[in-house]
Parts: structure tokens; C-alpha cells; sequence
């Protein structure tokens, strides 16, 4: 306008429209940046494929009764080096940072293919490159699963918490389940890896109360 | 609480709806869209002095202190948020990880004078 108006707060000239616009983008960058506590927007190297992210979001909010509070987290398994003959298969997951103390809730989700034999009685081991022994492995769950397709699998927060490596490896360990026995030999399994369907873990963490740790110290 | 309108000069709330599309960012912010990123703006003259723009009772407790003890108070009242809400927001980390988290007091939904 001809006549300069000024800020009804400080008086100083206001902005041009697009120059108001140019900053208050910026400051949508930094409060974003400042509320999510991060420096810089995440570089994404490898995002995970469209569908299997609307899958994975679709069944969590299937799943979720109540809103969670605090921080839900989806991490997809990235490698694992199953043997497609058998079902012991690493899944890798790359976590920015391994589950605090605040860790709450843990699951592990497996697309089973329709050839699945029977019952499968599966075991669950954490493992750990850094202990004594060269990579040991620690029981974190133990499921039994009949039928095909979508299994959610109830992992012990407490026993995925702690060391500050960024990658959490899982081991799975199947067996047919027949009778009240299990046979040795693996069944056949295969895991979809690289698919829609790949393995991806579900955790929810509490919010970091300011001071909480404090609180607790006292 | 008052919007802002270009010739208004008290404290108001002045509203800008930001799309992630038009930072860029539509790449790692998964939802929503876009937020509001409201903030306040405008002049407290001493009766506007504690009229959080919502509730009366806490103006006519600061108006008559203010009368209580001099009718030209030294300090200035300022135009401040009074209500703010948290933002849900869906994003992917640097690792392809998808983050649902609340941040807390992200979007200003009241102005007041302080």
C-alpha cells in the first residue's frame, strides 16, 4: 500500500506479504526441527516401499485401541540372511536410537506364507555382537502359529533395552510342531524380505518427563 | 480470541497455515498435510492488561490492582499465546524408521495480554 504500515506490536514497518511468508516458513522449519529434536531434517537413504508402509500403518491402526501416548515407532526389517529352505532367519533393524528405559511395548510382526505346514513353534533370540563370546544370543520369546499370513508377536520390552549399538539383530528359530513334540527337522518357510509383506517391528516409548530422571535419582 | 485482521492493532492472533509440500518436506512428513502456525501480534493497553482473551476473571483482578495502586503502571503487558494445543505428527527417521509422536504447544489457538 502507498502509506507503509507499521507492526501493531513494535512499530516497526511490516513486511511485504511474501517476505512475511518467506519467514514465517522458516520459522515452521525451526519449530518443527526444535519440537521433533532434531538439527536438520532426516536425509531418508532408504525409505521403505509405499505399500508396505500403508500395510504396516493400516494394521496399527487397526490394532490400537487406545491413542498411545508418547512415541510410536515402525522399523522394518532390513536384511535378514534367511535360508529360504528353513526358517532360521536375522532380521536387522536400524533404530536412530535403541530403546531407552522408556520402552514400553514391543512387537514383532511376520507375514507367514499360505505353505505353512501345520503348527510352527517359534523361538525369538536378541543378538548380541558385543558380549564376551563371539556373538551370543539371549531367548527373548517363545510363539506358537498356525495358519498363514499377518502374526503379531509380543517381544519383552526389557529385553530389548540397552546397549547403544543403532542395530537390533533378531534370530528366529522355528520348528513343526507335532503332537507335544517338536521335529528337528526346519520345515519349510519362507519370509517375505524385500516384499509388502517384509517383517517389521512395532514400539511404543513413554514420553522423557523433564526432570523424571532426576526424580528418580532422588 | 481475536483474529488478526490487517488494520487490527490490539493483541490478536494472527493465522498462517503452512503446507509441508511448500517446505519441502512432504518427502519425510508423512501426515498431516500442513499445520497452522499461529502467532500472536498487537498492542495491551493497560485496561486490555490481563484479558487472556478467554476469561474475565483474571482481567478484572489485574484491573483493579491496577487501580489499587497507580493508574499509570510502569510495565508493559504483552500480547502472548494463552492456549496452545500439541500436533500429531508421522514421520520417517534418517533410517526409513515411521515416527508417530505429539509434540506438545505447537499450535497457538488463543492470544491474551499477559
Amino acid at each position: 500500500q502507498g502509506v507503509r504500515s507499521v507492526c501493531p506490536s513494535c512499530g516497526a514497518p511490516t513486511l511485504a506479504p511474501q517476505a512475511e511468508r518467506a519467514l514465517v516458513l522458516e520459522l515452521a522449519k525451526q519449530q518443527i526441527l526444535e519440537g521433533l529434536r532434531l538439527t536438520s531434517r532426516p536425509r531418508i537413504t532408504n525409505p521403505p516401499p509405499q505399500a508396505a508402509l500403508t500395510r504396516a500403518l493400516r494394521r496399527l491402526r487397526q490394532e490400537s485401541v487406545a491413542p498411545a501416548t508418547g512415541e510410536e515407532v515402525i522399523s522394518f526389517a532390513t536384511t535378514t540372511d534367511s535360508s529360504t529352505s528353513t526358517c532360521s532367519s536375522t532380521l536387522t533393524f536400524h533404530l536412530s536410537t535403541l530403546p531407552s528405559r522408556h520402552l514400553y511395548h514391543a512387537r514383532l510382526w511376520l507375514h507367514v506364507l499360505p505353505a505353512l505346514p501345520g503348527t510352527l513353534y517359534l523361538r525369538i533370540f536378541r543378538w548380541s555382537p558385543r558380549r564376551r563370546r563371539r556373538g551370543s544370543r539371549t531367548l527373548l520369546a517363545e510363539h506358537q502359529m498356525t495358519g498363514p499370513g499377518w502374526h503379531a508377536l509380543t517381544l519383552p520390552s526389557s529385553g530389548l533395552r540397552g546397549e547403544e549399538s543403532r542395530f537390533l539383530k533378531l534370530q528366529l528359530d522355528c520348528r513343526r510342531l507335532e503332537g507335544n513334540s517338536t521335529n528337528a527337522q526346519q520345515p519349510q518357510w519362507l519370509l517375505d524380505t524385500v516384499g509388502d509383506q517384509r517383517p517389521f517391528l512395532e514400539l511404543k516409548i513413554q514420553p522423557n518427563e523433564p526432570g523424571a530422571g532426576r526424580a528418580k535419582r532422588r | 480470541t481475536l483474529t488478526c485482521e490487517p488494520e487490527t492493532p490490539l493483541c490478536c492472533r494472527r493465522d498462517h497455515y503452512v503446507d509441508f509440500q511448500e517446505l519441502g518436506w512432504q518427502d519425510w512428513i508423512l501426515q498431516p498435510e500442513g499445520y497452522q502456525l499461529n502467532y500472536c501480534s498487537g498492542q495491551c493497553p493497560p485496561h486490555l492488561a490481563g484479558s487472556p482473551g478467554i476469561a474475565a476473571s483474571f482481567h478484572s483482578a489485574v484491573f483493579s490492582l491496577l487501580k489499587a495502586n497507580n493508574p499509570w503502571p510502569l510495565g508493559t503487558s504483552c500480547c502472548v499465546p494463552t492456549a496452545r494445543r500439541p500436533l500429531s505428527l508421522l514421520y520417517l527417521d534418517r533410517n526409513g524408521n515411521v515416527v508417530k509422536t505429539d509434540v506438545p504447544d505447537m499450535v497457538v489457538e488463543a492470544c491474551g495480554c499477559s
